[in-house]
């Protein structure tokens, strides 16, 4: 079977399908303050899945609050500082509002995710962090 | 009930793939 590793370089979503992947690119950010790109990135994943899983509407109110406080509202976040002005103001509207959508922060993730194909992900098929573990 | 920082965490963690 194919190693992992190798995997990981066939795109973005199969390094993240892949606990030890998570952990090694995670490794990756930290060393440019960017891993909360990826947390948040999971963050939206989850928030999304909570719908049909579980959660009263207080706790989805309280989670979409928890996201928007922890990566959009601090400006000198690396997530805020990426994320469209549009799209901020569409998330912290529909948290003021207490409308929490399952979509609510779709498309911030797609936003994150386009910045991490375009850059970071690459970055990391090239980095000391990846070669010396293949 | 869960503190913020509790639930965010549980939440990230959720969407996580599962150990193989």
């Amino acid at each position: 079977p194919t190693p992992p590793y190798l995997k990981w370089a066939e795109s973005l979503h199969s390094l993240l399908d892949d606990q030890d992947g998570i952990h090694l690119f995670r490794t990756f950010l930290g060393q440019e303050d960017r891993a909360d790109m990826l947390d948040f990135w999971f963050a939206c994943s989850g928030f999304r899945k909570l719908d049909s899983r579980e959660g009263s509407e207080e706790k989805k109110v309280k989670l979409a609050k928890a996201i928007y406080r922890k990566y959009i509202l601090d400006n000198g976040g690396i997530v805020s500082r990426q994320i469209k002005a549009a799209t901020k103001s569409f998330i912290r509207d529909c948290v003021l509002k207490l409308h929490v959508d399952p979509a609510m922060f779709e498309q911030a993730q797609t936003e994150i995710q386009t910045l991490m194909e375009g850059n970071s992900y690459p970055l990391f098929l090239k980095s000391d962090v990846y070669l010396e573990y293949t | 009930m869960d503190s913020e920082d509790d639930l965010l965490q549980k939440c990230i963690t959720s969407a996580m793939p599962k150990q193989r």
